[in-house]
């Protein structure tokens, strides 16, 4: 890990025992290719680096006697403050709730409605779901598919459907049906989609969710901030929830995206089964973009 | 860089982060910067023109070349598509079909995702949207035994391209990669070498897990070459040149957005140029 890439980078200076201000800058170079390897985005990394330089030339490194462990402690430290030092649960005071997912293409927003919708069953709620992507072929079959697989109701739309029309229909049947929460999966669009933007912007104003939570995929490079500020200007957010971060995705995007639009991350997709969604907790993360 | 001018220190730092932010990650923005930045060391005069050049040829030279015909000479040819979890690979798939179709080709899609919810149903309505059948079998199917269903139909009614859709997967999973072995020598027991090819999807929006992706894919079975999705968002997705470097790789398309036409040829010159200041 980065201890280990630290020590190797300083074996020269083992016996010197203390480290002087050089050697911690030095050490702070070395976090940033890891910081950089791990796709966080390179004006993240300037800005973490900053407030971890800090604490790095204090007395806290430089008195240390194992200087290396405390530079680390002190990066992870600053990784768990900067990702959100507590979980944030999901407003849901709404009759009913309304939880709109949005996203890129493929970040797994039709599986992560059904996953919040298995979550929020689990923990009491009475909830329903339905989708307002009339573009990818087969999206409703996927969702109604995974609704009828875990037993939630699904509010039933046809492609040749208009967005708008879909969800107000759609609330209006979850309060007749006493459904406390709906969730509403939208198609994937680039951030860059004025016109795909602009139909988000319809929705939110129309619906006025409690939660509008972007999908983001754990693999994401360089362009995640880009993104994620990008649908937080325009549509505003409420969350983040990260998907398939079970695999060896550095996830650095995560620190990116929080750093720069200070929405927190709220859950992480861990797998492809329903079961599969965990709520979000720093520490694990914060060891994962470390390396 | 527009004027031609000498460049600085600082012009090889903007330079650094420009590469860095399209994805190209440090190891390969390390290893085309180096000979530059020495050369500014030892007191060189290089101007902004020189440097560009220079960068050109650096990334030019990552990307490889390929040594295939495409489609690949089988009978029928025989494309195999594989990558992690929503890159693209049955969008990908339908804008083939159809672009092969439009050119003459008898063209058969194979379902080879019995897993995902709605898998099967995409790959049947993009079908119907271009007009080239898809060969299928019930959700929880072996995918194996769909693949084997779906190239021996193929060979009986003489098809001259089938294209095999696979579920998404992530390389980390044992199970996953053991099943897309099993798939990979179906193909390999009807088909000669010569006549597949083995396509690695990739979204130009992933990072530097791309080549962990990679490495892992080829690892398990002979990967061909790649395919390059999302280039139509603001990605750049520098990453291909680490992978097409390393695992000799060439790119053969790259996508560009949702239709059956968003599908180009992959260019060399205009990839490196998009990445250039
Ligand atoms: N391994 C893994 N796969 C996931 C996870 N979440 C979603 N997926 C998979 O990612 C792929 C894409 O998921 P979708 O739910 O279709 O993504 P989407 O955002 O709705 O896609 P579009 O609607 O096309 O934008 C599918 O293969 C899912 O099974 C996760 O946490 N881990
Ligand atoms: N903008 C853009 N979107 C794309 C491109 N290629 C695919 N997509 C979209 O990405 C999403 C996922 O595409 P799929 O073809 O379902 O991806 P997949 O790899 O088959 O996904 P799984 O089978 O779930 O692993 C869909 O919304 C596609 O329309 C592309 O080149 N540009
Ligand atoms: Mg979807
Ligand atoms: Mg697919």
């Amino acid at each position: 890990g980065l201890t280990e890439k630290l020590e190797k980078a300083f074996q020269g200076l083992k016996d010197k025992g203390k480290l002087g201000p050089d050697d911690v800058k030095r050490g702070l170079r070395e976090v940033r290719l890891a910081l950089l390897e791990a796709d966080v985005n390179y004006k993240v990394v300037k800005s973490f680096l900053s407030r971890v330089e800090v604490r790095a030339l204090s007395s806290e490194v430089l008195e240390s006697l194992t200087p290396f462990q405390q530079l680390v402690k002190i990066v992870y430290e600053e990784l768990v403050e900067t990702l959100g030092k507590k979980a944030e649960g999901l407003n849901l005071n709404g009759k009913p709730a309304v939880v709109m997912l949005v996203g890129l293409q493929g970040s797994g927003k039709t599986t992560t409605c059904a996953k919040l919708a298995y979550y929020l069953r689990k923990k009491g709620h009475n909830p329903m779901l339905a989708s307002v992507d009339v573009y990818r072929p087969a999206a409703l079959d996927q969702l109604q598919t995974l609704a009828e697989k875990i037993n939630v109701p699904y509010f039933p739309a046809s492609p040749s459907d208009k967005p708008v029309d879909i969800a107000l229909s759609a609330v209006k049947t979850a309060k007749e049906k006493g459904r406390d929460v709906l969730i509403l999966d939208t198609a994937g669009r680039l951030h860059i989609d004025e016109a795909l933007m602009n139909e988000l912007v319809e929705l939110k104003s129309r619906l006025n969710p409690q939660e509008v939570l972007l999908v983001a995929d754990a693999m994401m490079g360089q362009e995640a901030v880009n993104m994620a500020q990008t649908f937080h200007e325009r549509v505003g957010l409420t969350g983040v929830i990260l998907t398939k971060i079970e695999g060896d995705a550095r996830g650095g995007a995560a620190l990116s995206i929080r750093e720069v639009t200070g929405v927190p991350i709220k859950f992480l997709g861990v797998g492809e089964k329903v079961e599969a969604l965990e709520v979000f907790h720093p520490e694990r993360l914060a060891s994962r973009i470390l390396g | 860089f527009e004027v031609d001018r000498l460049i600085t220190q600082a012009d090889l730092d903007e330079l650094e982060e420009r590469l860095i932010l399209s994805d190209l990650g440090v190891e390969t923005t390390f290893a085309l910067l180096e000979p530059i930045k020495r050369d500014l060391s030892l007191g060189k005069n290089i101007t902004s023109k020189e440097l560009k050049n220079r960068l050109r040829e650096g990334l030019l030279n990552l990307l490889v070349d390929p040594t295939r015909p495409f489609p690949p000479q089988g009978n029928p040819a025989t494309l195999f598509f594989v990558g992690v979890n929503g890159v693209g690979k049955t969008t990908t798939i339908a804008k083939l079909a159809k672009n092969f179709k439009d050119g003459g080709y008898k063209v058969l899609m194979v379902a080879g995702d019995t897993f995902r919810a709605g898998a099967i149903e995409q790959l049947q309505r993009w079908g119907e949207r271009v007009g080239v059948p898809v060969y299928a079998q019930k959700e929880g199917a072996d995918p194996a035994s769909v693949i084997y269903q779906g190239v021996d139909k193929a060979i009986k009614e003489g098809f001259e391209l089938v294209l095999i859709d696979t579920a998404g997967r992530l390389h980390t999973k044992y199970n996953l990669m053991e099943e897309l072995k099993k798939m990979a020598r179906v193909i390999e027991k009807f088909i000669p070498q010569e006549g597949y090819e083995n396509i690695l999807v990739l979204d130009a929006n992933t990072g530097q897990n791309a080549i962990s992706q990679a490495e892992s894919f080829f690892k398990a079975i002979p990967i061909h070459s790649v395919i390059l999705t999302k280039m139509d968002g603001t990605a750049k997705g520098g990453v291909a040149f680490a992978i097409s470097h390393k695992f000799k790789l060439p790119i053969r398309f790259i996508g560009l957005g949702e239709k059956p036409e968003d599908l180009l040829p992959f260019d060399k010159e205009s990839f490196v140029k998009a990445i250039l200041p």
